[in-house]
């Protein structure tokens, strides 16, 4: 049962995928376990599907722990997944939003990094590729997206963090969302969660040009972060990647965005450099209530407000 | 399995243009095999570097000798891995 699982702890892959198991037992007829794909890898890529029916619904996407060694995010998802499943019928603005609107949740969006973390370099934080030509391996997964691809803010050396790969979609984990959003075709906002330094950004990070929902995204983050900081008073800033923190070329949400996707984001969680990725699990609960409600913030919005 | 016994990593505030510049060629040298955790954004903004061990001397150098400032925020990154370890191990242990 999911009440076994301790969310207020890290845990491995194995833990995680099992777990998911358990959530979709307990909520048969809200969540469903869909394989979007395989990693580099060959592990398994599973979105949690959570609805109450309807065909090609209008639908939210988060996803979490795309740098595998931000560690948090894949805890808070796993705390977010559970937090939907349970307060469906119980609060009234989630119970809204899941009868008008599905939500899938990818929580561990780098398995191999992420299992590499646990066995090998609790500090990586990019794919497993292999790069022809270099030693060195792996591939920035937020910087392999089609939207400004290899322009600035982005590296082009295999060895470095940043690497943004081969070609744009070259790695299979980011290919699987492009084709899962790509098909799916009403995707309304997409939510991807890192760590950390505490800011909620939007588009776009590859140019300085504001998007043309600049002043509807930026009111929206705000109104996020204000929710987010009324429970525990942690302080975020908001703005778009460009003008907030540095020029990145290639980010998911940059293509989203251009997708059509209106209601694109993008978090870093806790903290702000305390621990940086090895934050305490005791933080875990604390950090996903908080973003808990910005989320709700987020996805209420988008159901208020259909285009 | 990496250890990283010893590396430190570093709080940098760059105070201008110049300075970003640098931490960020300093991040592009392989043989240092420096990770930003926090890339260096703009001037006033912290960014955060884990440092290998033994680049710390170098690393500090060049940093001190640019006039850019920085304080230790992590002094031995293995400790706090050890500890997140033994935290997940007990978690495990714990009968729920």
């Amino acid at each position: 049962s999911t009440s076994t699982f301790d969310f207020a702890s890290y845990h491995t892959i194995d833990e995680i995928y099992d777990w998911m198991d358990t959530l979709v037992a307990d909520h048969p007829g809200l969540v469903s376990k869909l394989q979007i794909g395989q990693s580099y890898e060959n592990r398994s890529l599973y979105v949690l599907k959570l609805s109450t029916g309807g065909s090609n619904r209008s639908a939210i996407w988060l996803d979490t722990g795309i740098h595998s060694r931000e560690w948090i995010t894949q805890a808070t998802g796993a705390w977010t997944a559970n937090k939907i499943a349970e307060e469906y019928g119980q609060d009234p603005s989630v119970t809204a939003i899941l009868d008008n609107m599905d939500i899938f949740l990818e929580i561990i969006a780098n398995p191999d990094g992420f299992a590499y973390t646990h066995s090998s370099n609790r500090m990586w934080r990019k794919t497993r590729s292999i790069n022809a030509g270099s030693h060195c391996i792996g591939v920035d997964p937020n910087r392999n997206w089609e939207a400004g691809f290899g322009g600035a803010g982005a590296s082009r050396s295999p060895c470095s963090e940043t690497y943004h790969g081969p070609y744009a979609n070259s790695e299979p984990e980011v290919r699987a969302i492009v084709d899962f959003v790509t098909n799916h075709g009403n995707i309304k906002a997409f939510i991807s969660i890192h760590s950390y330094s505490q800011l909620l950004l939007y588009p776009y990070g590859y140019t300085n040009t504001p998007v043309p929902d600049h002043e509807e995204l930026h009111e929206i983050a705000e109104r996020a972060v204000t929710a987010l900081s009324s429970l525990y008073g942690t302080s975020y800033e908001y703005g778009s990647i460009y003008t907030t923190i540095y020029q990145a070329s290639g980010t998911t949400v940059d293509w989203t965005y251009d997708q059509g996707i209106k209601y694109s984001f993008t978090f870093e969680l806790r903290d702000t450099g305390r621990y940086g990725f090895l934050l305490p699990a005791s933080q875990i609960i604390p950090t996903a209530q908080e973003t808990w409600l910005a989320l709700k913030v987020i996805m209420q919005y988008t159901l208020d407000h259909p285009y | 399995e990496q250890l990283f016994v010893g590396d430190q990593v570093l709080r940098i505030m760059a105070s201008n243009e110049e300075q970003i510049a640098l931490l960020r060629a300093l991040g592009e040298q392989t043989e240092l095999q420096v990770d930003f955790w926090r890339h260096p954004a703009s001037p006033g903004h912290p960014s955060d570097l884990r440092v290998p061990f033994p680049s710390l001397q170098a690393v500090k150098t060049l940093l001190e000798s640019n006039g850019i400032s920085y304080s230790i925020m992590i002094q031995d990154l293995q400790k706090l891995l050890d500890e997140e370890k033994k935290a997940m191990a007990k978690s495990r242990r714990t009968e729920r």
